[in-house]
């Protein structure tokens, strides 16, 4: 009489838990762009049995983003998963692993992120700033201000930009834009780049040092600017993977 | 006259008494919510 066949597997069994973690650190190791993600819920999972001690499994998760960028060297245990009212960007990823021998690997990963409804955030929080479009004239102009205050503050390494992560404006009380970006270093020092910036090229991937800013502007009653920029050190870092598209909010993103 | 037994009241007497504490198991999927739902 052969075996009765094992019961299916639960969306929080260890099991389920230990494979979505895989695919989790899988996706955030496979990124080169924006922000780390984390679990916020396993939506279903299915294991296709292969033989003994291999199987297939399909999982579907939830994600969310976190306030580490992806060249943030954080562990994503301690990165801070973004609140409902920062307006937060859900990721929708179907992912396709191999267990053999309880053991994880990824064969396929597939996700989409998106922000939250617009009106979902006002209804919680009718004062909060909404995320602005990263192409918006006000948000460009922030952040070219920005990492040209903080190379002409510090006299260490001529910092480029690499993305702009996020950006809000706020309109009311005051007119406010709000700015995360990614940088990186490049070869040449802050003094140097005065006479000919063109020339200062980005470090290769095994001597990168990549950074973080925040960039706030006051543009209304008065004009004030603060910018808050952290470089990381260097990383080692994963090769670049090429992803079938490349984008961030408000366009969707998808990654394959 | 002859009266009717409400169906309902027949499976009420029918059921097997849960144990006091008896917690029903989640549903498989999707899992708990971590952080927030969207």
């Amino acid at each position: 009489v052969p075996a009765a066949a094992p019961a299916p597997l639960g969306c929080d069994d260890p099991e389920s838990e230990a494979a979505a973690e895989a695919a989790v650190s899988y996706i955030n190791a496979h990124s080169r762009h924006g922000y780390k993600f984390a679990l916020n819920r396993i939506e279903n999972i299915r294991v296709l049995p292969q033989g003994l001690n291999n199987d297939i499994v399909f999982l579907e998760l939830d994600l969310l983003e976190t306030t580490c960028h992806i060249l943030s060297p954080t562990p994503l245990a301690n990165c801070t998963v973004r609140s409902f009212t920062d307006h937060a960007v859900e990721g929708d990823c179907d992912v396709k692993l191999q267990k053999v021998d309880g053991k994880f690997s990824v064969l396929a990963s597939k996700c989409h992120s998106h922000p939250d409804s617009r009106e979902d955030v006002l209804q919680v929080c009718p004062d909060c700033p909404l995320l602005e479009s990263l192409n918006d004239t006000e948000v460009s102009t922030l952040v070219t201000s920005a990492l040209k205050d903080h190379n002409s503050k510090t006299p260490n390494a001529y910092l480029r930009l690499l993305e702009i992560g996020r950006a809000k404006i706020q309109y009311e009380p005051a007119h406010v834009v709000i700015a995360e970006f990614a940088v990186a270093a490049t070869n040449c020092s802050a003094q140097d780049a005065q006479t000919n910036a063109e020339a200062c090229h980005l470090l290769p991937d095994d001597e990168a040092n990549f950074g973080f800013c925040t960039a706030t502007m006051v543009k209304q009653p008065s004009q004030d600017l603060e910018v808050d920029c952290q470089l990381y050190g260097h990383q080692v870092t994963t090769q670049d993977i090429p992803f079938l598209s490349r984008g961030f909010y408000p366009i969707s993103q998808d990654t394959s | 006259p002859v009266a009717k037994r409400a169906v309902a009241e027949v499976a009420q007497h029918d059921k097997v008494p849960r144990p006091v504490g008896f917690v029903p198991p989640p549903p498989p999927c999707p899992g708990r919510i971590r952080y927030f739902k969207i």
